[in-house]
């Protein structure tokens, strides 16, 4: 009765936002940035395999790179895991002038992530 | 390295990297570009090395904090006598800046040589606003504390009346002109110093007192504790163009515009109070304030964040 498990290839995991949280102590910036400690970055990353899936927000330009790597890889690579969508974040700190200021800062943090 | 954006590890690694290119420049000068693009990513010119003990103004917490949306722990419970009033500037304003900046005034500037005891000038020096920010609002702030023993008074005695004027001219712009007050050595000093000592000896045939304007104008009520917010915008554009004289803050008591208001100093916080022994800490955060609200033209706002679950 022994049965012998297939074994598979572990999956790679598919395109999606991972987490990251930026402490700004970790680069030495918490000297000057008051407010917040540190914040959620999150990062992309994964494979954009064929079949490229629905929330992998693939572009037209991404499905036709597919189609030419499934040709003939030598020729591209696959479409890469990248943000499509970022958010700004606030941020209170002293600058060099010893001045206290609140600043709104653009694409700071990814909300989310596609087959570019 | 303490004043790198890059800590040292980091510099080590992307160094490392950056020969793995194999280009014909250097790898440090290949980090140091990286470094300046960190820095212009948040405007800077260089690092920012504050001291560790620097005090940052609670207005400035509270702004942060209204901006990200949290109302969870009211200023006015974190610190007694805040008024739970103070927000972020109309959504009409907040919509359309995305930079504030708080700036103190000069106190070795707020005696004006003709205007009463009582007036004080008040002398931001806002050269440093970066040439690519435009301005859309300023507010000047000031500090008012209950006069306990004005509790019980009857209305009309609890009453004074706070005056901002704008200072336009000086009688003689040349010697008394502060446009680059932050480069006045201690030297130029003792020069103004003894000019003007001779000009009082000598009588001086020019007008002595400044010309002023006023820009705003309350009624306030003694026995209560709040901050005080003018629109001080059109005279702040001014000064970024033109000559920066400042403003001038008068208190009077409701009625008698002659008097000086009682109890100035412990009232409206225009001056540090020497018989405090919480000074100076306390005058940094009750000190009178400018704020400056400003757009870099990036796409970005201060508007009240909505909290998102994520």
């Amino acid at each position: 009765k022994a049965h012998r498990k297939k074994e598979r290839k572990p999956r790679r995991k598919s395109c999606q936002r991972q987490d990251l949280y930026v402490d700004f102590s970790d680069v030495n910036w918490d000297d000057w940035i008051v407010a917040p400690h540190g914040y959620h970055a999150f990062y992309c990353n994964g494979e954009c395999p064929f079949p490229l899936a629905e929330y992998m927000n693939a572009t037209n330009h991404a499905i036709v790179q597919t189609l030419v790597n499934s040709v003939d890889p030598s020729l591209t690579p696959k479409p890469c895991c990248v943000p499509t969508e970022l958010s700004p974040i606030a941020m209170l700190y002293v600058d060099e002038c010893e001045l206290v200021v609140l600043k709104t800062y653009q694409q700071m943090a990814v909300e989310g992530c596609g087959c570019r | 390295r303490a004043s790198a954006m890059i800590p040292e590890i980091g510099r080590n690694n992307l160094i490392e990297q950056a020969a793995k290119y194999g280009t014909n420049t250097r790898e440090d000068e290949i980090v140091n570009e990286f470094e300046k693009k960190l820095l212009n990513m948040f405007g800077l010119t260089r690092r920012p090395t504050p001291n560790e003990d620097m005090p940052i103004p609670r207005i400035m917490q509270h702004l942060y904090k209204a901006h990200m949306g949290d109302t969870s722990d009211g200023p006015h419970d974190l610190y007694p006598g805040w008024e739970p009033g103070f927000d972020l500037p109309s959504d009409d304003i907040a919509s359309t800046v995305n930079t504030a900046r708080s700036f103190h005034h000069k106190d070795e500037f707020e005696r004006i040589e003709g205007l009463p005891d009582h007036h004080i000038r008040l002398l931001f020096n806002i050269s440093t606003l970066p040439p690519n920010e435009n301005l859309k609002y300023a507010e000047l702030l000031l500090h008012r504390e209950e006069i306990k023993q004005h509790v019980s008074l009857p209305d009309e005695d609890r009453m004074q009346r706070i005056n901002i004027y704008e200072v336009i001219k000086f009688p003689d712009d040349d010697v008394t002109d502060t446009s680059s007050f932050d480069d006045v050595t201690e030297e130029q000093n003792r020069i103004l110093e003894i000019v003007n000592k001779r000009r009082n000896k000598f009588g001086s045939q020019k007008m002595r007192e400044p010309i002023t304007r006023l820009v705003a104008t309350r009624l306030v009520d003694t026995s209560n504790t709040t901050w005080e917010r003018f629109d001080v915008s059109a005279e702040t554009q001014k000064w970024l163009k033109d000559k920066n004289h400042g403003l001038v803050v008068e208190i009077v008591r409701d009625g008698d515009e002659s008097t000086p208001a009682p109890d100035v100093t412990s009232h409206v916080r225009l001056r540090r109070d020497v018989r405090n022994e919480n000074e100076p800490r306390e005058w940094h955060h009750k000190r009178p304030l400018l704020l400056t609200y400003t757009h870099d033209g990036k796409e970005t706002n201060l508007s009240r964040r909505s909290r998102k679950k994520r």
